[in-house]
């Protein structure tokens, strides 16, 4: 795992709160909205079940803690978006919570509904840029969800030990998280 | 600590590599490149790796030759990324580098905290 420089974090008091929204302007039309809440909030809670912070969803995006958009080629930002594929998504380090998705993505919530080559996991890309907005920068670690990169149709959303590490190390533990229950899921999901 | 062969196979050619027209897929065409060769469209290459902070270099030197500091950036991408670190444009790193990806640098993270600053 690694952290951007200078290790920021969100300097709050532990436990932590921090709510985020949907700019109105923004959006997608191939998910639902009910959906994309959806798939935002499993990936908010991948991390808040490992650190003692929580997220809440808010109606409010101009005082939202972590701002999240859909956009399209440029946008402002110096890192315009390029199209099917290439780039999916950045997101800031803390405790900046800008959190963009390009919009010209063929976003999946369920590989069994969208059936396109090239589709990619909103829940997936989601979690690890949720990493990134609470400080953790990109791992060599394959299998985590920090890794820079995602194929087509695939899903990582189940953090791995080096993503816990790294996080843990910036937050502290959640004190319901044990590890022993992440090797329990483990080895039931391998034997399964 | 680094399995001696990356774990994650090429893509299934029959997926989406048949699609034309998605970001980065012609780098497909500089498999089995390597140092000294002159290839159209390489100088892609060197802005990919220069994007993800792989390539200090000015834009000088954004030519389509395989040069020593387009090796030097690919055997970091390669030791960065678990992958087989051998300099070489080789189907599975290749494979690795048109793949999606976040939009965050691999090893110049402070971008966004410029960013911040600005």
């Amino acid at each position: 795992y690694a952290f951007f420089t200078g290790k920021p974090r969100w300097s709050r008091s532990i436990p932590i709160t921090l709510t985020y929204a949907f700019s109105p302007d923004y959006v997608i039309n191939s998910l639902s909205m009910s959906e994309i809440k959806d798939a935002f909030q499993r990936a908010f809670n991948h991390w808040a079940s490992v650190i003692p912070v929580s997220f809440w969803e808010s109606n409010d995006y101009g005082f939202a803690d972590i701002k999240i958009g859909f956009y399209k080629g440029d946008h402002g930002d110096g890192e315009p978006f390029d199209g099917l594929l290439g780039v999916l998504a950045h997101a800031f380090s803390p405790e900046i919570g800008r959190f963009h998705l390009d919009a010209a993505e063929t976003w999946a919530v369920d590989f069994e509904r969208e059936k396109s080559d090239v589709a990619i996991d909103l829940e997936s890309v989601a979690t690890h840029e949720i990493g990134h907005l609470l400080g953790l920068a990109h791992t060599s670690v394959q299998e985590a969800v920090m890794y820079p990169s995602l194929k087509p149709r695939e899903k990582k959303v189940d953090l791995k030990i080096d993503d816990i590490k790294g996080i843990q190390a910036l937050y502290g533990s959640n004190p319901n998280f044990s590890y022993q229950d992440l090797l329990e899921s483990d080895t039931s999901t391998n034997s399964g | 600590r680094t399995a001696p062969f990356p774990s994650s196979k090429p893509i299934n050619p029959t997926s989406y590599h048949k699609i034309r027209g998605y970001t980065w897929h012609e780098f497909q065409k500089f498999v089995d490149a390597g140092r000294g060769n002159k290839i159209n469209g390489i100088s892609e290459l060197k802005k990919y790796f220069h994007r993800f902070g792989y390539l200090k270099i000015d834009s000088l030197n954004f030519t389509d030759l395989f040069d020593e500091h387009l090796e030097h950036a690919l055997i970091k991408y390669q030791e960065n990324l678990g992958l087989l670190v051998n300099g070489k444009l080789d189907e599975y790193t290749v494979s690795q580098i048109i793949s999606p990806r976040c939009g965050v640098s691999d090893s110049a993270p402070k971008l966004f905290m410029h960013a911040t600053r600005n």
